[in-house]
């Protein structure tokens, strides 16, 4: 595993999380889904926690955007770049962008939502690419049916040298 | 003249891997071979630290392997830090 150079982190483990729009692709039920578990991937292994907010900015922005959305790293549409987030931090930290020109699915057709979720979370909280190809950090897209998943030991010890243990 | 096919496939090769340097190990846009009058070829530099993240054999090069790991599809964050 690798640490975002600077080693950044969130000073709470009580998060907070919000979805600010949707794919047409899947339906708004299987979008939240997708969150949820892919955010209890890490929750699961570490003392965070998330809570859904929908009134106000919250710690973790999730949004579809297309192309040129104002952050400097336009997308590239149909495949090539899936998805982007940022470190941990005020403002656009945390926040996870998915390319709107993806064919997001909640299965094995197209790209996963789940699974490229579950990555970019990673980096929201402070994780960097892996070089070990069988881990959830590392920088390719590879499909594992989501009811199958289960985060890799690399992955476990990257975000437990961030944040620690769960005490669960 | 019209250009040769291999001309054509090497013009997008370099695209490809002068896009994929930029976007995700830093290679500067005025970094290109052309533009600089010494030492080594940033493009070479930044291939071979691609080539040695990703476990390939680290040849400066953009051989098959290394070709066919940047057409994966992929998360847009760099791999190393800006």
């Amino acid at each position: 595993y690798s640490l975002t150079p600077g080693n950044p982190k969130w000073k709470r483990n009580d998060l907070t999380y919000r979805i600010l729009n949707y794919t047409p692709k899947m339906r708004q039920a299987d979008v939240e889904k997708a969150v949820q578990k892919a955010l209890s991937v890490w929750s699961n292994v570490t003392p965070l926690t998330f809570k859904k907010v929908d009134d106000r900015e919250a710690d973790i922005m999730i949004s579809f955007a297309y192309r040129d959305h104002k952050d400097n790293s336009p997308f590239d549409g149909p495949n090539g770049q899936l998805a982007h987030a940022f470190q941990p931090g005020e403002g656009i930290g945390g926040d996870v962008h998915l390319d709107e020109e993806e064919d997001w699915s909640k299965d094995g057709r197209g790209y996963n939502l789940f699974i490229v979720l579950a990555h970019e979370l990673g980096h929201s909280l402070g994780l960097s690419h892996s070089n070990d190809p069988g881990a959830l950090m590392y920088p390719s897209y590879s499909y594992t049916a989501p009811n199958e998943f289960l985060l890799p030991q690399d992955d476990i010890d990257g975000i437990q040298a961030i944040y620690g243990q769960s005490s669960a | 003249l019209p250009v040769s096919p291999e001309a054509e496939d090497e013009r997008k090769t370099l695209q490809l891997v002068e896009s994929y340097l930029q976007n995700f190990y830093n290679l500067q846009k005025d970094q290109k071979p052309h533009l600089r009058t010494k030492g080594d070829n940033p493009i070479v530099e930044k291939l071979k630290e691609m080539q040695a993240f990703f476990g390939l054999q680290v040849t400066g090069k953009p051989d098959l392997d290394t070709l066919e790991i940047m057409k994966k599809s992929r998360c847009g964050v760099p791999d190393v830090g800006e």
